[in-house]
């Protein structure tokens, strides 16, 4: 694959599945072969993509390696990407690995079989960076940071930014930051404004010059199980998220 | 105490360190003693009440033995309401605990010698149903469950409905949900009316009648270390927090 990007950003609800989801998306739309990855307990991207009652093997069979890591994946209809989903059971694969040898490799060997087929692997992450998140990072060729522009969200980046030194230092070099994309602005109110000023001030050259919007389409989407693209293609929403997909290309290692 | 109310939802984002936080400050407001315990690793709570450079003993210290739980709690000042802070090293706790005996009841013994001294506590929760939150629905009388009003926070209210019916068969039989909070609502958007509407059809009794609006007072008042009250007392966001936290009281057990 050309790239394998890990969205990821320890706090909660900043747009980590609508990102990794929006830009699957945009890219299958482009043409571009995309494997989205589901590493979350919680399955956000799993129903948002329309597959709601998932029976193994998922990401949890193939972390464990009781399945086979092709026999996981699925194509999503309409859609054009395809998902390796996840299940609740993802969540004793936390507890679980802990033992392990080489635990934090487990999904680079997951998705080590598959580079091969796609131009694209997308990982969501859950909100916390424990073990699922450090594999995600050990797998990858670089991160996309969604950034949501109020106080709590910034916060945590610094703490993010740590966590991908130590990656990178301990256990994937070639672990690199693709960009830092803006979510849910509100660009009506001083504080999204001035969110979003500090982070380009902090990180100019990494921070994504598309903003994406906040946007009811967004939130219904998942409520059809359709990304942005099926439920509301001419949207500001799915404009910008072409978009932000357009500039990752531009910033992604060589096809 | 009267309740030790652990505030939960694996789901991100969904408002539950900005109601612990706002719902322990406007008890202090009312009179009550008061005891915060932030059980986040991300600190967010221990941030938005201001304290900034939280130095051991902590939580942390307090989970794993290391100091005496009265030693760690601090006084925030101007609030009226005390802290048992979290800081970075509780990431290390979940998989610290993971052997130890006992695991799930380490924030019960930490609580059980301050709760004489207190009215209430609250514990904020981080966004994962793992080892920490397990602690806290251990140690907790009753939960406060804050809903966001769009499709994937409603999605995993289920999930977290039957986590609190297998920590009351095998941990905390006494456990109960004091109440789901709507939180964030933009009524103006049909997508938070729909999902409000679903949630007090599935949950008629249990739902709070206050409805928490988006506002963005209560997204920056994190960033002045100050809560609500203190930022915009005279704020709809100021009112419903305190109109929540009178609701609670009349659900709560008896003085
Ligand atoms: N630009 C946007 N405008 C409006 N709503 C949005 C936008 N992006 C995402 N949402 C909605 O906000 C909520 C949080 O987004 P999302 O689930 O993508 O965040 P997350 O970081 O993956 O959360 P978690 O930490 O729980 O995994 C969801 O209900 C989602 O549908
Ligand atoms: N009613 C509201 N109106 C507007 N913004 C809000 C409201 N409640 C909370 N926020 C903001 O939304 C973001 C998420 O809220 P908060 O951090 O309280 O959620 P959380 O569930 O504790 O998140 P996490 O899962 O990361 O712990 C924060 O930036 C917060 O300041
Ligand atoms: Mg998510
Ligand atoms: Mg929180």
């Amino acid at each position: 694959a050309r790239e394998t990007v890990a969205v990821v950003n320890q706090k909660g609800g900043v747009g980590k599945t609508t990102t990794a989801l929006s830009l699957a998306a945009a890219l299958a739309r482009a043409g571009e072969r995309v494997l989205l990855v589901d590493l979350d307990p919680q399955a956000n991207a799993t129903s948002a993509a329309g597959l709601r009652a998932v029976r193994p093997p998922s990401l949890y069979e193939a972390l464990t390696g009781a399945a086979e890591a092709a026999a996981c994946v699925r194509p999503v209809p309409d859609e054009g990407f395809d998902l390796l989903p996840a299940t609740a059971a993802l969540a004793g694969a936390e507890v679980e690995l802990a033992p392990v040898i080489a635990r934090e490799r487990r999904l680079e060997g997951v998705c080590a079989p598959l580079a091969a087929g796609y131009d694209w692997l997308f990982v969501d992450c859950p909100p916390s960076l424990g073990i699922l998140t450090v594999n995600a990072l050990t797998a990858a060729s670089g991160v996309v940071v969604p950034v949501q522009c109020e106080y709590l969200p910034l916060e945590g980046l610094t703490q993010l930014m740590g966590t991908l030194d130590l990656v990178r230092a301990t256990l994937n070099p070639r672990l690199r930051v693709l960009g830092l994309a803006l979510t849910m602005l509100d660009s009506r109110t001083r504080l999204a404004r001035e969110v979003a000023a500090d982070v380009h001030r902090h990180f100019p050259d990494q921070t994504f010059a598309t903003v994406i919007p906040r946007a009811v389409s967004l939130a219904e989407a998942p409520s059809h199980g359709r990304t942005i693209f099926r439920h509301r293609p001419d949207s500001r929403a799915a404009s910008a998220y072409r978009r932000l997909a357009e500039e990752l290309t531009a910033r992604a290692g060589a096809p």
